[in-house]
Parts: structure tokens; sequence; C-alpha cells
């Protein structure tokens, strides 16, 4: 017997309503089962499997998909390209760029490889002081300007220390922004073309709904992503934002932020988190 | 966007001047992903468009099906947000409370702007003892707009959040309004959501605000629930309106806590803090 729409349907819509109470994207969710969809109408159904068996794995495969689509190793990349890395954390406001930064670094420092950090937010109230400290914590040496400086030039002077000290990695710390503010989004722009960083990756919360879409598009068209960090994990266990970031931005996501400690980060695994997502 | 798509379906309406089912189930679709996209509760959604479609098919013949319909749903959503909350402009002492990063830090001095523009006289307490840096962010906001400010710096070291709180209230007392700010936390975190339950047994500030980021998706209600019954939430500001977040999280947040959003938070600078307008609100979230 051949697989039918009718049969289809009930545990389609089972499946996309889980999607969309785990934070997965309305337009994200609705391409997905569209396309199972297409790809299971027709399809021989063999004995003894039943549409909602066949139905979660295929929307598991497809998941799977979109999850893998891009894949890269954070340590292999900072192990064979060449130094000094210079890293660039972007993002809307508050989602947990500084303290990942403080993550990434302490990583980093257990591989055994020699950091520096760029205080490159000249603009919020107290965040140089916050990422001093993170700095302190780590024992490592942090460049900062004076409140008000460009960016750019912070991200610059620190990626000459490096080559001057013979630092492995710069990560540069930057101003949360909205993706509507055409001056901010152009000042990253400045950031990019004058420091021009190796990595530039974008930093989101787990905890955001649909609107995680449109931020990852609008920084990957109007400043370029290279790779996504989720944070805020341990907040909203099902990850549904990583599909809707995976899916608009078609780049790899790298680690999974899941506390506010050193140690809370994680190295990505799409197999876990879609399990999650479907358990 | 629904009012594309949702114009497009209302018009098919207006060539007739009788609601017919299979026009209401097309445009309680389309309100439905408008719903959804802006990150309105699943079951909330579900439950609305149930009203809608029941209210929208109940007349039959209508003067004019567009307008019926559009003024159904404005209803329905108005139904669940009420009316603004309203923050007296009185002696009080305010507490907020909320998720890591929503910007109560940066709500608090905005807040503290707004009592000084309408002539009282605001002071902030700082009791985030966790976030580096904390003390010195809202030490510098207040310091910008001559709001004086206390932290656990002005006390013994070690001392809890309970004593520098009650230690700033007295130090603060000829001041009008007492604005607290809090660390951010979660749902799961027991101490921490233990810790604003003692803070408000000790303190018992009159006003208890969830700072929301407008752009919080499913875990609206779980998050509101858990802050609600901790320490009864007052009322609620959401944050980050001048994104492309809608805020539909807000909706699920104001059933929980059963209140309604006080003010809107529009950007970084200290001014930028707007009393809530629910037509505004639902106008922009459906687009
Ligand atoms: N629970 C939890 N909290 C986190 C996580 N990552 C960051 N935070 C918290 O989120 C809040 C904001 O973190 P920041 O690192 O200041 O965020 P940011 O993106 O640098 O913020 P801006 O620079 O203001 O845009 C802090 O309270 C962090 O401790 C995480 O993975 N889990
Ligand atoms: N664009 C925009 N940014 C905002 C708004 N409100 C706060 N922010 C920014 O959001 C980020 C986080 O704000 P904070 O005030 O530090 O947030 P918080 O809730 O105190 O964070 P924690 O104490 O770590 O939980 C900062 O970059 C703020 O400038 C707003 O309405 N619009
Ligand atoms: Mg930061
Ligand atoms: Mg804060």
């Amino acid at each position: 017997t051949v697989l039918g729409e009718k049969e289809l349907r009930a545990p389609l819509e089972e499946l996309e309503v889980a999607l969309l109470e785990n934070d997965a994207a309305l337009s994200v969710v609705e391409e997905l089962i569209s396309q199972v969809k297409r790809d299971l109408v027709g399809k021989r159904k063999k004995w003894g499997v039943d549409a909602e068996g066949l139905v979660k794995n295929a929307i598991r495969d497809a998941l799977l998909n979109i999850l893998s689509a891009q894949k890269l190793d954070f340590d292999e990349f900072v192990s064979n390209r060449e130094k000094p890395i210079n890293i660039a954390f972007i993002g809307v406001n508050g989602t947990g760029k500084t303290t990942t930064i403080a993550k990434v670094a302490k990583r980093l420092l257990s591989y055994g490889h020699s950091v520096v950090i760029a205080a490159a937010d000249t603009y919020r109230a107290g965040a140089t002081e916050q990422i001093e400290q993170h700095a302190s914590n780590l024992g490592i040496k942090l460049i900062k300007h004076q409140y008000g400086a460009d960016p750019a030039a912070v991200v610059y002077d620190t990626v000459k220390y490096a080559k001057a000290n013979r630092k492995e990695v710069v990560l540069s710390d930057t101003a949360g922004r909205m993706h509507t503010s055409v001056n901010l989004m152009e000042q990253l722009n400045k950031i990019r073309r004058v420091t021009k960083p190796d990595m530039v990756i974008f930093v989101d919360e787990a905890v955001a709904g649909n609107d995680a879409v449109e931020r990852a598009k609008r920084f990957d068209e109007l400043v370029g992503i290279d790779a996504s960090i989720l944070t805020k994990l341990d907040i909203d266990e099902n990850g549904g934002a990583a599909i809707s970031i995976a899916h608009s931005t078609s780049k790899p996501i790298l680690f999974l932020g899941i506390g506010q400690g050193y140690e809370d980060l994680k190295k990505f695994d799409a197999e876990w988190l879609v399990d999650k997502l479907l358990s | 966007k629904l009012s594309n798509s949702l114009k497009e379906t209302v018009r098919k309406i207006a060539m007739s001047n009788r609601i017919d089912k299979h026009i209401v189930d097309e445009v309680v679709r389309d309100i439905q992903r408008a719903l959804i996209q802006a990150d309105v509760k699943i079951a909330l959604v579900k439950e609305l468009s149930n009203r809608i479609r029941e209210r929208s098919l109940k007349e039959k013949m209508v003067l004019n099906p567009r307008e019926h319909v559009i003024k159904v749903v404005y209803e329905e959503l108005m139904t669940v947000l009420g009316k603004a909350v309203e923050v007296p402009l009185a002696s009080q002492k305010i507490m907020m409370v909320g998720l890591h990063g929503t910007g109560k830090t940066s709500t608090c001095a905005k807040l503290a702007r707004y009592f000084q523009k309408k002539g009282l006289k605001p002071a902030v307490i700082c009791a985030d003892v966790y976030r580096p840096a904390a003390s010195e962010q809202l030490r510098q906001l207040c310091d910008r707009i001559g709001v004086p400010f206390f932290d656990s710096a002005n006390l013994p070291q070690g001392k809890g959040v309970v004593e520098i709180v009650k230690a700033g209230v007295e130090e603060f007392e000829k001041y009008d309004v007492k604005i607290i700010d809090t660390a951010g936390r979660h749902a799961l975190e027991q101490e921490m959501i233990e810790e604003i339950h003692e803070l408000r047994a000790k303190v018992k500030p009159e006003q208890r605000i969830l700072v929301l980021d407008a752009s919080i998706g499913q875990q609206a209600s779980v998050q509101a629930r858990a802050f609600d019954d901790a320490i009864g939430i007052t009322g609620i500001i959401i944050t980050k309106m001048d994104g492309t977040a809608k805020g539909g999280g807000a909706l699920s947040a104001v059933s929980e806590t059963d209140t309604g959003i006080a003010f809107v938070g529009t950007g970084e600078t200290v001014d930028d803090l707007e009393k809530f307008e629910s037509d505004r609100f639902l106008s922009r979230m459906l687009g």
C-alpha cells in the first residue's frame, strides 16, 4: 500500500505543534513539514511500519539535515589556522556575547592556546568593566580604549598586540545592537572591513522565538556570519531556536551555552538537540 | 505578513455580503499564522482562533464583513491583553525581576528618569551581587541622570541581598521612589527564585515588575508563572520593542500573572521608555 495525505495529516500536525511549542520558528517548521509531506506521499508503505513512525523519522532526518548542513570544528579551525586568529562576536542586546567570550577563552586556554581579548564594546555602561573582570578571573590580557572609542580601533590594536606578543587568538567583544539600526549595523561592517576577522560568530539565545529567524537573517545579510553560538539552553532546553538560526543562515552552530559559568559551554551536537526536540 | 494576506482574504469577504465558513476559515488561518509568528503561546492561538471563528460565523449577515472580522480579532486580543497597568506617581518601592539579559538594569535607570521627569525623587538600589560589574553598570547609568545609587559597597563584605536592600531603603528614606535591580534568573534556579521570594517578604515592595524581552518565545508563560508564584507580579515591562520582535509572549505573561503591561522599552538610552498603549501594541503585532 501507498502512503496517502489523509493518514499523514494527523502525525504531521502533531509534530508541527511540538516543534512550534519548542520555539522553532513558524516559517522554518512550515517548510520542513511540507518537504516531509512531499517526500512521504505516494511512498510505498512497508509492512508493520505505521505512518506516525515514518513521519517522525522523516522529520528527524530533515532536522538533522538543517543542523548538519554546515559542519565546522572550532578546535580544528583554531589549531590549523594561521595565527593570530581574530574572532568577533556579534548579536542583538543581551544574548550572552560577553559571557560567551569568557567561556570560549577558558576553553582555548584549556587546550593550551594563548588568548587576548578586545574590549570593543565601547558603548554600553559597564561593558568594559564587565569583560575586564572576566579577563582578570581567567588571567587573560585585555586591550581596551576610552569609553566611546571606535570599536574597530580597539580590535585593530588588539590584533597588533597579538602579533607583537605571539598571542594565538584574539576574541573581540562587540556591543549588542538591533538589526533595525542602520548605523550600528554599518559600524559592524566597518569592524569587518578594517580588522578582517577570521571568523564572525553570531550569538543568540535559545529563549528567543520567531524573531531568531529575522535577526539571524539580517545579521548575515548586513554583516556576514561565519558561525553561531546558541546560549541559555539551560533556561529553554528544547533549542528550537537552533533550527531557526541554522536554517536562516545555513551556517554551522559551534557551541551551546548552558549556564553562566566558564565551564557552561558544550560542543554542538545535532543528534542530541534533535532528540530533545522530538522527545 | 498578516496585513497583506488578511487584506486579501477579507477583500474576498467584501465581495460578498455574507460571511461563509470557507472565508472565515481562511481568515482564521491567516490570523493563526500571524499570532504564531508574533510568539503568542500556541495553546492560546488555538483558543483565540476558535473564539474568532465562532463569533465571526454567529453573525451571518453584516453590513461590512471585513470590518466585522477584524473587529472580532482585535476584541479577542484586547480581552487577553487587558488595560495598561498604571504605576502610580507616588511613594513606593519597585522591585525589578526577569530572565537574564532582558534589560532590568537599563530599565531601572529608565524608570528613575521617568519619575524624575514627573517631579518625584527616585533612588536606585542594586541587589545584583552576581553579575560582574552589575553595580558599576547601574552606578554609571544613575550618575548620568543624577539619581542616587546604593549597592553592597556601602556595607561590610558578605552581606546578603536582603540586608543590602534593607540598608538601601533606609538610606533613601527621604526619596519617593526606590527602584531595586535584581540579578537575572530563570524558573529552574530554585535558590534564585527563593531569593526574590525572601526579598519580597522582607522588603515588601509595592510594585513587583517582570521585565520581559519582546523576543521571548514559547517559554513566556512558564517563566512568568514562576516569577508570579515567587513574588506576585504587579506589572510587566516589555523591552527591545525597537527591534522586529512582536512581543506575543507578553500576552501569555499577562494572562499568567493576571496583571498588565505598564511600559515598553524602545531603545538603549535612558529616555527610551514609553507608556504602554494596547492598540498600538496590537496593530504592531498584527503587522
Ligand atoms: N542562564 C544563562 N544565562 C546566560 C547564559 N549566557 C549568558 N547568560 C547571562 O545573560 C546575561 C547577559 O549576558 P551578557 O554576556 O552580558 O550578554 P551580552 O550579549 O554581552 O549583552 P550586551 O553586551 O548588553 O548586548 C548575563 O546575566 C549572563 O550571565 C547561558 O548560557 N545561560
Ligand atoms: N535595543 C534595545 N536594547 C535594550 C533595551 N533595553 C535594554 N537593552 C539592552 O539590552 C542589554 C541588556 O540590558 P541589561 O539592562 O544589562 O539587562 P539585564 O536584565 O539587567 O541583564 P542581567 O542583569 O544580566 O540579567 C543591554 O545591551 C541594554 O542596553 C531596549 O528597549 N532596546
Ligand atoms: Mg556584552
Ligand atoms: Mg542587570
